[in-house]
């Protein structure tokens, strides 16, 4: 493993941790979306079920229980606990689940590398995670109220996938046989998406003051 | 095919 991967992967674990961080300190989920988090969570479980049949490494293991247990343990907070569940934004956050999930769905289904049940839902999880931020830049757009931990929620989310492109790079110079097409084009188009975020988060971060969205 | 392997990561 190289050290833009393991970057990557600890800027994902430490969004994650921000989050959970967030929501247990102050009690609250003001400006989380739960549709991106539900989102996350069917990623994970789609793309986490070769833990029942295959075995990489006990890293990769951790991680992949981490991610589970953390998702789902946001979504129990943002759902079930007395003060945090009154704090979600209902009316906001409004974005439907289907318009994402449908399209991404019939991707997988034409474009995979194996017509098999779990490779296509392997590869459904990747173009999902590509486009799983939107409900949350949505909300952010909407509320326009950023707090700080949010902001570098989002930040975090998008320097995993920025170092997971670098890693990328280096495995394709470094692997031979390192090809991946379908992942690179939706990691792409996710990193993408944070772009115009980054811009404003940046900006705000420039001028020392809180994070704006116009 | 060598897409398999690529599943080391997250």
């Amino acid at each position: 493993m190289n050290l833009f991967r393991l970057a990557g992967d600890m800027s994902h674990l430490f969004s994650i941790v921000l989050i959970l961080l967030k929501i247990y300190t102050s009690k609250s989920c003001a400006g989380l979306s739960m549709k991106t988090q539900e989102l996350y969570t069917l990623v994970f479980v789609t793309r986490y079920l070769d833990l029942f049949y295959s075995y990489v490494s006990l890293y990769n293991t951790v991680m992949k229980l981490i991610f589970l247990a953390s998702s789902f343990g946001i979504l129990w907070y943002m759902r079930y606990h007395k003060q945090v569940k009154q704090t979600y934004d209902r009316e906001q956050d409004t974005f439907r689940h289907y318009i994402l999930v449908v399209p991404c769905a019939v991707l997988a289904l034409i474009v995979n590398n194996e017509l098999s049940v779990t490779e296509v839902l392997w590869t459904f999880s990747i173009y999902l995670e590509a486009v799983a931020i939107l409900p949350q830049l949505v909300l952010l757009q909407r509320t326009k109220n950023v707090d700080n931990l949010t902001g570098q929620y989002i930040f975090f989310l998008g320097a995993y996938r920025a170092l997971y492109i670098l890693n990328w790079i280096y495995r394709y110079w470094t692997e031979p046989k390192y090809r991946q097409y379908l992942v690179w084009a939706a990691g792409l188009v996710q990193t993408g998406l944070y772009a115009d975020f980054f811009y404003y988060y940046l900006k705000s971060w420039q001028a020392g003051e809180k994070l704006r969205l116009p | 095919e060598d897409f398999i392997d690529l599943k080391d990561e997250l």
